[in-house]
């Protein structure tokens, strides 16, 4: 399986529709403070069906900080949208997809009205979204999403957390 | 299950020697299970001796020595266990330039072998010239992201622009 | 103590709105003292508003953007009671470029001002071509620190040589 | 008060006597990663007399940890001594001090044996080191001692905990 496309739409800063294409090798992301980057990351790990507040840094503890929430010039949102587009030509996708060729995974949230979970237009449970990347060991809690400022927790935790941290990657 | 983390520690550990040596061209370093003879039930202890030092305490080493031994465990549960996708957020802020470099290297040599994507966030010079594509986040608009496609070859007049 | 903590917040609080906003070219910035009406229970609130964007809680603010406020509150604090030292251990590693740019135009207007003394660790080539003097550190015998004066006109030969 | 030089032998990886003038404006201080820069920073904090061994990357939670512990060439030492050479030609030390020129504040420690103060080649308890700096507000606890990776942390602190960082610079 490979990771081909991001889209976002409304999620954080992101109000507009964006589509981040995810090319082979390495793509960097480069831009000034405060611009959004790291919150590209939020929309990834958030898509994978995170389910704790406190791992997206928000306000409220209320995943409602992922919508878009206005600027001085545009109104804030009501629902946020964010999609990842599997390639699995290589069919190695875990049952029921392992024959489906392209795979959308697209999570959306509404105020006040919790969030949903769409596989090719089909509406799921988050546990199904998030068994389809935990076999691929691509979860919203793989250690291979490091966020800003997180590298070195894993030498600053304590001996039983880290072995839980190898146990994600066993 | 016990076998299973038993065996991934196993290699886990062996890749972690080989990739500690490499970011720090020399010392070594090695991951012991304590607290418990049951895999499951135990602690994972990390020991790390940078090049001619003597084997201390992890909070004795240097903010750059701790991500780069950070590094080094990461990219050795990736050759364990591979995935599809692997995102990077400023892992090399606190680096000088050889060891961006060295991270950079390996970064490469995990992207040749095709089975990964790499999204490397950085602030860093020598970091956005050893990547494939860059992407520019801008707020061209304030309080508004925009993703921009920049050309590698002009990704210093894109930064002067919208800084 | 209760007069004193109550000049002093009302002071800090005045020159953190300045200092944010010269930081972060434009954005508003104040503190409060919540929780309790007694200054000395109550607890110190941040509110910070970068240019153009909403009014939100800090954890929402980027990695940069919460260094630059911190950054903002520490020379306020200074302004308000300066002190013969300060020592800045890489407190610009998150910052870009042009953020960078604007520390260093503050740290050279109180250093002008002739009261106090800075010690200023950092990677940043920006920030060290600002800098009076320069030391560097190096460990050409492992593991053993020696300190040696670097010609600011040489600053670049010295981090290639000793990396 | 000026604060003119820092000298340093057997601290952490300065086995050596090491002096650092420490001239008006703005001194940079630059070398790759674990060269030791961040111990200087460490030796200005503890000769001023910080007690916690929290707020010194410790190992074994002892002040055992800041004498140079030897390395592959060399063998550990049993003591470290850091000095301050504080300039007070404008008189604004606070009493004793006052009319004193030049003082020089002594932290010394041996292994096993805890550590010793002396101003100006008297011995001193700790206390009186700590009162000296508090009056020119730039003791231990500081909040212009930035330590690395920590300038976020009022940002990151709960309020009560602010409000004592205030008071510190008050
Ligand atoms: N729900 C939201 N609606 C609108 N904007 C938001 C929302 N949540 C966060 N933001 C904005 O996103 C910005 C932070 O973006 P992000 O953390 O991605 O920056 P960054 O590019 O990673 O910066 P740095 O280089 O400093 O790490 C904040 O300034 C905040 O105002
Ligand atoms: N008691 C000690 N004896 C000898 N060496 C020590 C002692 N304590 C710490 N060290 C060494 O000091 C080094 C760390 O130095 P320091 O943290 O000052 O580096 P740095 O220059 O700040 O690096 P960075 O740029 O990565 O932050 C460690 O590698 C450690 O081995
Ligand atoms: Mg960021
Ligand atoms: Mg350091």
């Amino acid at each position: 399986i490979q990771f081909s496309k991001l889209r976002l739409h409304g999620f954080k800063s992101f109000c507009e529709k964006t589509e981040l294409d995810i090319g082979p090798g390495l793509t960097g992301i480069v831009g000034p403070n405060g611009c959004g980057k790291s919150n590209l990351v939020e929309a990834l790990r958030w898509s994978m069906g995170e389910s704790s507040t406190k791992r997206m840094r928000g306000g409220s503890r209320s995943m409602d900080d992922m919508i878009f929430n206005g600027t001085a010039k545009r109104p804030a949102r009501n629902t946020a949208e964010v999609s990842i587009l599997l390639d699995n030509t290589s069919h190695s996708a875990p049952a029921p997809y392992t024959k489906i060729e392209e795979i959308e995974v697209v999570r959306k949230i509404e105020r006040d009205h919790g969030s949903g979970y769409r596989i090719n237009g089909k509406n799921v449970r988050a546990r199904d979204v998030q068994l389809l990347y935990a076999d691929m060991l691509a979860g919203a809690n793989s250690p291979y999403l490091v966020s800003q400022g997180k590298v070195a927790n894993m030498i600053q935790a304590k001996p039983s957390e880290r072995r839980m941290i190898l146990e994600e990657a066993a | 299950a016990r076998e299973r983390l038993q065996a991934a520690f196993d290699h886990v550990n062996g890749y972690f020697r080989e990739m500690f040596t490499r970011l720090f061209h020399g010392g070594k370093a090695h991951l012991a299970l304590i607290e418990s003879d049951d895999p499951l039930e135990a602690g994972l202890e990390i020991f790390a001796q940078p090049p001619g030092k003597a084997l201390q305490s992890l909070t004795l080493l240097s903010g750059g020595e701790q991500t780069l031994t950070a590094i080094a465990l990461i990219f050795a549960m990736f050759l364990t266990n591979p995935a599809p996708i692997c995102v990077l957020d400023e892992v090399d802020a606190p680096l000088d330039d050889a060891n961006v470099d060295r991270f950079c290297d390996l970064l490469e040599e995990f992207a040749d072998r095709g089975e990964t994507r790499f999204l490397v966030i950085t602030h860093h010079r020598l970091t956005m010239a050893r990547m494939d594509r860059l992407y520019g986040v801008t707020m061209a608009e304030r309080g508004v992201s925009k993703l921009v496609s920049v050309d590698l070859n002009q990704q210093f007049d894109f930064l002067d622009a919208v800084a």
